[in-house]
């Protein structure tokens, strides 16, 4: 067994292709759960790096996809033609199970085709990703609903709107704004914001599904903010690299 | 461990901080710990400056991000920290105002601590609040309760911001650790948060830490 020092997490090492492929395949397959019937992505070229932590992993990959175009006439609904997609995925590999903790896909921009993946992998922004993860993860794991919360929201994407959905929610950003004291600059300013909101209360409800404890999610001071505003405002990206000064560890002397 | 345990019941636990538009969430949780090492070894519960870190610390990134480790080191180096009293909080780097004359409290070294959530439920209880680093995941919008989040959604791989632990329990048989934060008492449970305790949940064991004073 690993002493507790070479427990903590390694620095990241490039990966072989070979060593790249479990993972990646991994990662196509919970994409693909997110296509729509019919659509199918397959593999294009695989390239990456690994971090090893005790005895999980963590990889980081450059992908790209071919979108392969619907050809069941029964579900497709738009021709579709082929698309070459470039995604980073991040898999995690613990206790003998994958898990997609990263997804960013975007279409290959056809001037810098071929002049390499990192160049030409798109970027929508975060909370495009994180909505991708939480919807996919979301129909993975149905029996974790809580079956006792009654839905503001629908909880598929592909379910009708409730009709009263956009009165509640603009009740609930009125209730935010006396609340939190908040003010906005403009009219378009406040509807951008509104919109964001619309956008949290869904993500909230998605994470309140998800939860596995006794936890409320909802409004709060920040329910305004894009994920992207909020992680750059409020937290601490240094703390994931984790290259601080190392300490000595202390030795624990179990006492009965 | 004890089967539960809250450093705020005995006085070892400061009100909960806000660090505003600014990400010094690294300064907060170290401040916290010291404050409990402090107040165990000498009996006073001091404020401190967690100011006097974003502004002198500098091997850290001040709003921009920082590290624990780093920030023991800081305080070594400097001499120790003021209280918030003189040398506030302002939510932005500064010119560094630092004086030796206000130092009130140092430290002799800094600790890395257990992975294990029972060695360091004991260790808690026995030496006082740890200093910890999370993926915050869910807690823009946790407002109480305890958060239990699907392990592949708050993965310990994605640790970004730094708190406190100050104790632990159960409630109607969930285990859970009491996490002070410092988003001001506007937000979670009056500035708390609750997260579950036993599955490694967002990487709550990975980066636990401590001042020592001696």
């Amino acid at each position: 067994a690993p002493s507790r020092r070479d427990a903590g997490a390694q620095a990241w090492e490039p990966a072989s292709p070979e060593l790249l492929r479990r993972p990646a395949r991994f990662a196509l397959d919970t994409y693909n759960r997110g296509l729509a019937a019919g659509a199918r992505a397959v593999l294009g070229t695989v390239s990456g790096r690994v971090r090893r932590a005790g005895r999980g992993s963590l990889y980081s990959l450059k992908v790209t996809l071919e979108e392969l175009p619907c050809t069941d006439p029964m579900v497709c609904q738009l021709p579709v033609t082929k698309k070459t997609l470039l995604c980073s995925f991040e898999v995690s590999y613990e206790l003998g199970k994958h898990a997609l903790l990263k997804q960013d896909c975007g279409p290959v921009d056809t001037k810098m085709k071929g002049a390499g993946i990192a160049q030409g992998c798109g970027d929508p922004g975060s909370d495009f990703i994180q909505g991708l993860a939480l919807t996919s993860l979301f129909q993975s794991y149905p029996d974790d609903k809580n079956e006792t919360s009654s839905p503001l929201l629908p909880l598929s994407d592909r379910d009708p709107l409730p009709q009263d959905f956009y009165v509640r929610m603009a009740s609930l950003f009125k209730y935010f704004i006396t609340t939190y004291n908040r003010t906005y600059e403009t009219e378009e300013e406040a509807q951008w914001r509104m919109s964001i909101f619309i956008n949290n209360m869904i993500k909230a409800q998605k994470i309140q599904a998800l939860d596995r404890g006794t936890a409320q999610y909802g409004v709060t001071k920040f329910s305004d903010l894009t994920e992207e505003e909020f992680r750059t405002i409020y937290l601490n990206p240094l703390l994931k690299e984790e290259l601080g000064k190392k300490m000595r560890l202390v030795k624990f002397v179990g006492d009965p | 461990a004890p089967p539960e345990w809250d450093w705020r019941k005995k006085g070892a636990v400061t009100k909960v901080k806000n660090q505003g538009m600014c990400g010094s969430c690294w300064a907060f949780s170290v401040t916290g710990n010291v404050e409990g090492q402090w107040f165990l070894k000498r009996g006073d519960l001091l404020s401190l400056s967690e100011q006097e870190l974003v502004d002198c610390d500098t091997v850290d990134k001040a709003c921009m991000g920082g590290l624990p480790s780093n920030a023991y080191s800081a305080i070594e180096t400097l001499g120790g920290l003021e209280t918030e009293d003189d040398y506030s909080y302002s939510g932005h780097l500064q010119t560094c105002s630092f004086s030796a004359q206000k130092v009130k409290v140092y430290i002799n070294d800094s600790v890395e601590l257990s992975h294990n959530e029972q060695e360091l439920a004991a260790w808690l209880a026995k030496n006082g609040p740890i200093s910890i680093a999370i993926n915050a995941f869910g807690m823009q919008f946790y407002r109480h309760g305890i958060s239990h989040p699907l392990r592949p959604l708050c993965s310990r791989w994605f640790i970004d911001h730094a708190v406190l632990l100050v104790g632990y329990g159960n409630r109607s048989d969930v285990p859970f650790w009491a996490i002070k934060n410092s988003w001001g008492t506007d937000w979670g449970e009056e500035g708390y948060y609750y997260l579950h305790r036993g599955s490694g949940a967002c990487g709550v064991n990975v980066m636990a830490s401590s001042a020592v004073v001696n």
